[in-house]
């Protein structure tokens, strides 16, 4: 398996305290594979590739610690750079815009977050603003009801704006609102629009982008157009209980200069947690 | 001019940059090199024909037998034993409950009639959903309360087709992962009630490596007959449709491209070859 071919590299730099050239090429060579197959972004996996090169050949092996130590270290460091920076928010009354590519998991995770709030002691409520897809409220109402958070929605309203405008109005006594949106991907430019004017209409406290653990190397320009549009600042990476292992969350991240939120692992209400950057990498790296 | 493993490496490194920057994944894209260096090393290239156009061409060739010639449904239905029933099957939010929409809105448009099963009696507001899209084309839907047994559900449907003639079984189900026992195990008591003539494994386009072990996982449970590839505008190039055909060798039936009803179309290689070599 690609993590035995990487801790096979590792061993061969054990017990080194000089750090050959072959044995850094042949575990960069492993690390690439590894990244790759976890779906992090080609372009990404080349630049992390020659700044670890860089790095384990440049600098000056620290006291005490051998090679092999050294270059996990880097390793490991560089990766941490990529999806490390926590994603700030906190538990006053606020806005939350979600968006994301159809089918990514924006409805079930606004239902979680609802949870996530609502233990937390405050009162939430949620606008289901996807005026698209058929059974898009009943979806978002049952989630809330299940819970008795109050929900807004409107299936016959085909103005995104007005139904977010109704449902401020109807939740007015709630601390934090999430407003739920139809799915939506860069190439559709009417509906890059319309989340445009959601966005600007609601101003949010935070834009959340939902991605499928899944995403591939699309990752890179979707994130690009959501960040241009909207301006993301945390990203929610939906479906890791499945086994695909979120390198697109990386070019995400990257992309939006954001972190990762949430991390959404299961079908249930409760089926969400917190960001843990070393159970994540150590799962991207095989 | 006999082409020497030198002669092509750089060539089939720049293609297995070509591939993967396509979100073809990644054991596939290197497979796919590795079986083309094999094929390519001794043999001859014509003068005119610099390395990079041999390469180009065998790996053209290549991805056209990976990707086959696609699946004609309505023939298979109109020489096939009536009703013919096809279930749908996939990982969650792949586009499963809208393929079923747009392929019974195409066959209806083909002349056949069709019932569909609401079989994903399990997420919220599937019911509904599969409701509203059968309403507005006129489609004949079977469905219980949220919460009933699947296989009770699409037994129904099948019933129904069977006691009106209907031609097509069209069975919409819940998504679920392929690393959930118990949700892989109800897959298969589906399909032992149902009986299928036909299983349509369905994902997306924006997959990425994940689609291998999915596909692999789903054809070693249910033995799927076809792929749906949905979300091809999304990700016109499509790599995913690749590594799919590449792992589990079943044809590609349609290929989804966009929420409407007739963004569905019946697959053919250049829809995918032509989005990657341009
Ligand atoms: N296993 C698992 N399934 C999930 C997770 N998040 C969402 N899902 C499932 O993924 C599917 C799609 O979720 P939705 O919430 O409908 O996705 P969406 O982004 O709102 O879809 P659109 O509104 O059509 O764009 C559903 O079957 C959900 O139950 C998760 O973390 N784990
Ligand atoms: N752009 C685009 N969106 C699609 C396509 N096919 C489906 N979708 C969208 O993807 C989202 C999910 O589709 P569903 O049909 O609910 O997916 P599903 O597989 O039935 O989902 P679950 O039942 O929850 O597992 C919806 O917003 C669809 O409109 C496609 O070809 N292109
Ligand atoms: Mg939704
Ligand atoms: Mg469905």
């Amino acid at each position: 398996t690609l993590s035995n071919s990487l801790k096979d590299a590792m061993k061969k730099l054990a017990g080194k305290t000089v750090i050959d050239r072959a044995a850094v090429d042949e575990l960069v060579r492993d690390l690439q594979r590894a990244l790759l197959s976890s779906d992090v972004n080609v372009k990404l996996v080349m630049e992390l590739s020659k700044q670890i090169k860089a790095r384990s050949l440049d600098e000056n092996l620290p006291k005490g610690i051998n090679a092999r130590e050294h270059v996990l270290r880097i390793v490991y460091q560089e990766l941490v750079n990529l999806v490390g920076k926590e994603a700030e928010f906190s538990l006053k009354p606020q806005k939350i815009l979600m968006a994301g590519l159809q089918g990514s998991g924006k409805t079930t995770t606004t239902g979680k977050l609802c949870r996530y709030f609502q233990r937390k002691g405050l009162k939430v409520g949620a606008i289901g603003a996807d005026n698209f897809r058929p059974g898009a409220y009943a979806q978002l109402e049952t989630l809330c009801k299940k819970i008795n958070v109050p929900s807004y929605g409107d299936p016959k309203e085909k103005d995104a704006v007005k139904i977010v405008k109704d449902g401020l109005a109807a939740l007015k006594d709630v601390d934090v609102v999430i407003v739920d949106t139809a799915g939506r991907h860069a190439l559709e430019d009417d509906l890059i629009d319309e989340i445009t004017e959601v966005n600007a209409y609601l101003k949010p406290d935070h834009r959340w982008l939902v991605i499928d653990a899944a995403l591939g190397q699309a990752a890179r320009d979707q994130a690009k157009r959501f960040h241009e549009a909207i301006g993301i600042d945390g990203v929610i990476v939906t479906k890791m209980d499945g086994t695909a292992k979120g390198g697109g969350a990386m070019s995400a991240v990257a992309e939006t200069q954001s972190g990762i939120v949430f991390i959404g692992n299961g079908e249930t209400i409760d089926d969400l947690e917190r960001f843990d950057p070393n159970g994540f990498i150590s799962r991207l790296l095989g | 001019f006999v082409l020497s493993e030198k002669d092509i490496e750089e060539s089939l490194f720049e293609l297995q940059m070509v591939l993967l920057e396509s979100d073809v994944a990644y054991p596939v894209a290197e497979a796919i090199t590795e079986h083309m260096k094999k094929e390519l090393v001794g043999t001859h290239r014509k003068l005119r024909e610099s390395a990079d156009d041999v390469v180009t061409d065998a790996l053209r060739h290549a991805i056209e037998k990976v990707l086959g010639e696609g699946f004609d449904l309505v023939s298979y239905i109109k020489n096939h034993e009536k009703p013919v029933k096809i279930l749908f099957t996939g990982v969650n939010g792949t586009g499963k409950t809208t393929s079923v929409a747009k392929i019974a809105h195409y066959l209806q448009s083909q002349g056949l009639s069709v019932v569909v099963g609401a079989g994903d009696t399990f997420r919220a507001g599937a019911i509904e959903q599969i409701r509203v899209h059968c309403e507005r084309l006129g489609i004949k839907l079977i469905a219980h309360q949220e919460g009933a047994d699947p296989s009770a559900v699409l037994y129904d449907t099948v019933e129904y087709a069977k006691a009106h003639k209907t031609d097509v079984v069209l069975a919409d189900s819940a998504g679920r992962f392929h690393n959930r026992v118990n949700l892989m195990n109800q897959l298969e008591k589906i399909k032992r009630v149902m009986k299928p003539d036909l299983v349509f494994y369905v994902d997306e386009a924006v997959a990425g490596n994940d689609a291998v072990i999915r596909a692999e996982e789903f054809e070693k449970t249910v033995s799927t007959d076809g792929v749906i590839l949905t979300k091809v505008d999304m990700d016109p190039k499509g790599g995913a449709a690749i590594s799919i055909a590449y792992t589990i060798g079943k044809p590609l039936v349609f290929l989804g491209v966009g929420q409407g009803y007739d963004d569905m179309k019946p697959f053919t290689p250049s829809l995918i070859i032509d989005e990657i070599f341009g």
